[in-house]
């Protein structure tokens, strides 16, 4: 069972269309196996994208030295599928 | 095993096989009003059925309901399962709804990606697409939402295996996408196609692989932003209306694309909570609000379907 300890979703949100343009390029990068669930596309729209803790200090720091602001949406991944787990588990009893 | 359709935990999420047993318990319990339909089978082998709600004679004007084409957005199969409860409690019940069945049918395919879902429970539940083989490649799956002959392979799909939109080697390429089309094309007579899908709180019409307007744009805007006042009324959830290409992002392949080019006017898109907090992990306990919200909104759109039928 694939597990994603340590993984992170990030809120990203674009100032302008340069950063939408950089946030494009980051989407092409199939090294850092980035999940996005919201695509960018135009400034008035956030990112959210799922990092897998392997790749997490490149994005921040890529993001960070293009001065795209974000905020860290689930802190771990991991750890909320335990919680919806335990919870399958009780309602199935 | 669940034993029967009163007993059922809606405010659960659960495993394919126990929503299949459910919807056999559901036909049992409304065998006037509620029948399964087997559609076809999925790429391992899993068949696909769809819930018929009809009061009447095989010839009428229907809409078409599917729910978890992308296996991960778990509140959508669960709202399916309860919306279909709905129907079939309040029928004679309620009466736009019981008008609706008097006119048309509607048909509900609850889990449109068995596979994906059968997947999201056994191994990653972050799965998004179908689990088909990609020759060439070591990655599996193609996004049954790419795959729809509607600008296939355009802007907004991918070309790589590997992507969570990769777009397949062939419109309809995907069993699950071609099942679908054969059913609508066999049965024929669809005047509504609505798609349900979860994150991020929209709704929306054609098309995805254009940014130009529809012909039908004024009316699919009025009907949408209608549904979406109707939606809100219950817990005051906001939800953005618009073709996808403005609201999302441009995507080419999409369902929705493809019936309203086929000649089904009224296709529409849903996706349900949440704006971003859970992600495609909402709480349990959210299953029923969600469902609750989405239902006035289907009620709606029924509603405009039904007056006003071409």
């Amino acid at each position: 069972q694939k597990r994603f300890i340590g993984d992170q979703v990030l809120r990203i949100e674009p100032g302008s269309n340069e950063q939408i343009s950089v946030l494009q390029s980051l989407q092409e990068e199939d090294d850092f196996q980035l999940d996005f669930w919201l695509h960018p596309t135009n400034p008035d729209l956030p990112v959210d994208v799922r990092v897998p803790i392997a790749s997490l200090q490149a994005v921040k720091d890529f993001l960070e030295s293009n001065g795209i602001r974000y905020s860290v949406m689930i802190s771990d991944v991991q750890e909320m599928l335990e919680q919806e787990q335990k919870e399958m588990e009780a309602n199935r009893r | 095993m669940e034993r029967s359709s009163k007993s059922f935990n809606f405010a659960a999420y659960h495993t394919l096989e126990t929503i299949y047993d459910w919807m056999d318990t559901l036909a049992a319990d409304y065998p006037h009003l509620v029948s399964k339909v087997q559609i076809g089978f999925s790429y391992e082998q899993r068949p696909m059925y769809a819930l018929k709600f009809s009061t009447g004679s095989s010839s009428r004007p229907a809409i078409w309901i599917d729910a978890g084409i992308h296996s991960r957005e778990w509140v959508t199969q669960a709202t399916a399962v309860w919306t279909a409860n709905k129907i079939a409690t309040d029928y004679g019940q309620d009466r736009s709804l019981t008008s609706i069945l008097d006119m048309l049918d509607i048909y509900l395919l609850v889990v449109a990606n068995p596979d994906g879902y059968a997947y999201t429970h056994s191994n990653n539940r972050m799965w998004r697409k179908t689990r088909s083989k990609n020759p060439g490649s070591v990655c599996v799956g193609v996004d049954p939402n790419r795959n729809w002959d509607a600008g296939f392979g355009g802007p907004g799909a991918s070309t790589n295996p590997c992507s969570d939109s990769y777009h397949g080697p062939s419109a309809q390429s995907e069993v699950e996408v071609k099942n679908v089309v054969n059913f609508i094309k066999q049965t024929g007579n669809f005047k509504g196609f609505i798609s349900i899908h979860s994150y991020s709180q929209l709704l929306m019409y054609p098309h995805g692989y254009s940014c130009n307007n529809i012909p039908d744009y004024q009316e699919l805007d009025a009907v949408g932003k209608s549904a979406a006042k109707a939606l809100g009324s219950l817990y005051g959830t906001s939800y953005k209306v618009g073709s996808i290409c403005k609201i999302i992002y441009q995507a080419s392949g999409g369902s929705i694309d493809w019936s309203y080019n086929y000649g089904i006017k009224y296709s529409f898109a849903f996706e349900l909570r949440d704006t971003g907090r859970y992600g495609f992990l909402l709480p349990a306990n959210q299953i029923i609000p969600t469902a609750s919200e989405t239902w006035l909104a289907l009620l709606n759109i029924m509603e405009y379907v039904r007056d006003h039928t071409y």
